[in-house]
């Protein structure tokens, strides 16, 4: 872990008194190391080492008698500062419904969330309405209504041969006429540089103005969660992020790297491939993974 | 890298930086580039443009391998895809069955996703668009149950390749992954009794990270896996976790996705893989 990796490097100077500019170079060096085998973005493990080497000239390290646990206390702080701090509830309308919008990469998780997130919604005394505005994977809508059926929570579709704005507006009529309040919509996986599809979004949004846009990351994204995380935010000004699949092992600093470009919260991560897995974000558990 | 003077600790840290943004991965990278400072000893190598050239011919070696895509024996082939959840794989049966369709060949599928909501009737959709067979038994059933079926149907309709779709799971699901090797043990005994032969595709996502090490690890050994599809690289990501991948544990990597539709998959071509690396 990086904690052990910088006990050994900053061991060597016990009873040595201060720390040299050389040790505290091997230091970040180590932090360096861990955040980009976390998958961090390497611009931002750049700017982030940057801010850790302007705390670790300071006193509180250079004339500690544990150099290496107060660099470790800093970079969980500095990460801890990144991560969290910003509150991550879902946004409710004052004139329900409440729209919430699901985007992101293929294969992301968007569906099965819509799903998790209806069901949480559900429990806490919600009416959600599911909508199925992805027309171009085959059987997404089907997807989407088994996982509403498991639910006992209604599906809104109107197949796959209609423009997802259209679907979209359906979804509202559909809400009004049958007392739902909230509704989650489901679209389909696309690249964000597909100007085409990106440009479908945003009719989307115009149409039904969503009060949440959530985009829907999976935890195993390398370097490129950068380009998606900014480009995504940029075209549709997105108000939190999903992260899923982190029951798995990846470290999942592309978590690190997306709030950084774009400064939106994580505001649940998905944690199994079950209805029930999803849960609210913890950012310190999230620091602590990407350290190792 | 053309336009510059000379090599330098600069130039090597530009490297670093391409690679690593690439998701070629800190260990990987260091190692490359620790071997191609010696190299630059030994062989004297001045000018840039010459190191660079070196490099990618260095990199082509490493990626190279004599089997880029997917050849048949004269024989039932049988293809069993797997990977973590939503990396592509029933897309990439889609794509591979419709390339086979197109030579002529007699393709069959078999729904061994009998978890994930939706998913047989996502593979069954892709069968009626290529007009091709998918074995398939009720949502909750046992994959391994599906797996044998198919194999005797491809068997007794003569069929050249059947290609198995599994459910996504994550490769530190120990139950699934014992799971998935009890589908292979079936796989291996029915096509053994049948004189068929077996080939395991593993789907990596080419947006994953570090990650991507992992899954090949132990995917491979939980069921030895003869070959990578690379998908999604017709995004921004590049892909770079195969050269992790092929240095650690010399995997092939055979194909490539390029898209959602049936038509985009290319074999995989080292040389325009390294070229877009550092594109
Ligand atoms: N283990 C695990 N699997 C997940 C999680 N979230 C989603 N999945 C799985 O990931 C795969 C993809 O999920 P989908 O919901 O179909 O993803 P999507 O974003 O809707 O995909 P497209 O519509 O094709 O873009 C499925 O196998 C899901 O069961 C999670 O938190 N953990
Ligand atoms: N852009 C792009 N999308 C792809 C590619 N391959 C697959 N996809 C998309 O990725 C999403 C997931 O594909 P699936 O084939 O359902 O993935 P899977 O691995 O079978 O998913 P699970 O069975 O849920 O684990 C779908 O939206 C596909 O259209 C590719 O090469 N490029
Ligand atoms: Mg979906
Ligand atoms: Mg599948």
């Amino acid at each position: 872990s990086l904690a052990e990796k910088l006990q050994d490097t900053l061991a060597k100077l016990r009873g040595k008194g201060k720390l040299s500019e050389d040790d505290v170079k091997a230091a970040l060096k180590e932090v360096k190391m861990a955040l980009l085998e976390a998958d961090v973005n390497y611009k931002i493990v750049k700017d982030f080492v940057k801010k850790i080497e302007e705390r670790a000239v300071g006193k509180e390290v250079m004339e500690s008698l544990t150099p290496a646990q107060q660099v470790i206390k800093i970079v969980n702080e500095e990460l801890q500062n990144l991560m969290g701090g910003t509150q991550s509830e879902l946004n409710i309308s004052s004139k329900p419904p409440t729209i919430i919008m699901m985007v992101g990469l293929q294969g992301s998780g968007k569906t099965t969330s819509a799903g998790k997130l209806a069901r949480i919604l559900s429990n806490k005394g919600k009416q959600p309405l599911l909508a199925a505005a992805d027309v171009y994977r085959p059987a997404a809508i089907r997807q989407l209504q088994v996982l509403g059926e498991r639910l006992d929570i209604p599906v809104f579709s109107m197949g796959d041969k209609k423009d997802p704005v259209d679907i979209a507006k359906g979804s509202l009529s559909y809400a009004s006429s049958h007392n739902c309040d909230t509704i989650i919509l489901d679209t389909a996986g696309r690249l964000h540089i597909d100007e085409e599809m990106m440009e479908e979004l945003k009719l989307v949004k115009t149409a039904v103005e969503p009060d949440e846009i959530l985009l829907v990351v999976d935890a195993m994204t390398g370097q490129d969660a950068v380009n998606v995380a900014d480009n995504f935010d940029k075209k549709l000004n997105i108000d939190g992020i999903v992260l899923t699949k982190t029951d798995g092992d990846a470290r999942g600093g592309a978590a690190l790297s997306i709030k950084a470009v774009t400064g939106k919260p994580i505001k649940f991560v998905g944690t199994g491939e079950k209805l029930a897995d999803l849960e609210q974000f913890h950012p310190d558990r999230m620091a602590s993974r990407i350290l190792g | 890298f053309s336009g510059r003077s000379g090599i330098d600790d600069d130039l090597f840290e530009e490297l670093e930086e391409v690679l690593i943004q690439a998701d070629v991965g800190v260990k990987t990278t260091f190692a490359l580039i620790e071997n191609l400072k010696e190299d630059v000893e030994n062989e004297d190598i001045k000018e840039p443009e010459v190191l660079m050239d070196y490099f990618h011919k260095e990199l082509k070696k490493l990626l190279q391998d004599e089997e880029g895509g997917i050849g048949l024996d004269d024989k039932l082939n049988i293809i069993m895809v797997v990977g973590v959840n939503g990396a592509g794989k029933t897309t990439t049966i889609a794509k591979i069955a419709g390339r086979f369709k197109e030579q002529g060949k007699r393709v069959m599928l078999a729904a061994g996703d009998t978890f994930r909501a939706g998913a047989i009737e996502q593979l069954q959709i892709w069968g009626d668009r290529l007009g091709i067979n998918v074995i398939s038994q009720q949502e909750g059933s046992d994959a391994a149950a599906v797996a044998y079926d198919a194999v005797q149907a491809a068997k007794a309709r003569e069929m050249d390749l059947l290609i198995i779709d599994t459910a996504g799971r994550l490769h530190t699901q120990k139950n699934l992954m014992e799971e998935l090797k009890k589908v292979k043990r079936i796989i291996d005994a029915q096509a053994a009794e049948n004189n068929a032969s077996v080939e395991v595709l593993l789907v990596l996502d080419a947006t994953t990270g570090q990650n991507a090490i992992s899954q090949a690890k132990i995917f491979n050994d939980a069921v030895k896996v003869d070959g990578i599809v690379l998908t999604k690289l017709d995004g921004t990501a590049k892909g770079g976790i195969v050269v992790a991948v092929k240095n650690e544990l010399n995997i092939p990597i055979k194909l490539i996705g390029v898209g959602e539709a049936a038509e985009d998959l290319q074999d995989f071509n080292p040389e325009e893989f390294i070229k877009a690396l550092f594109s």
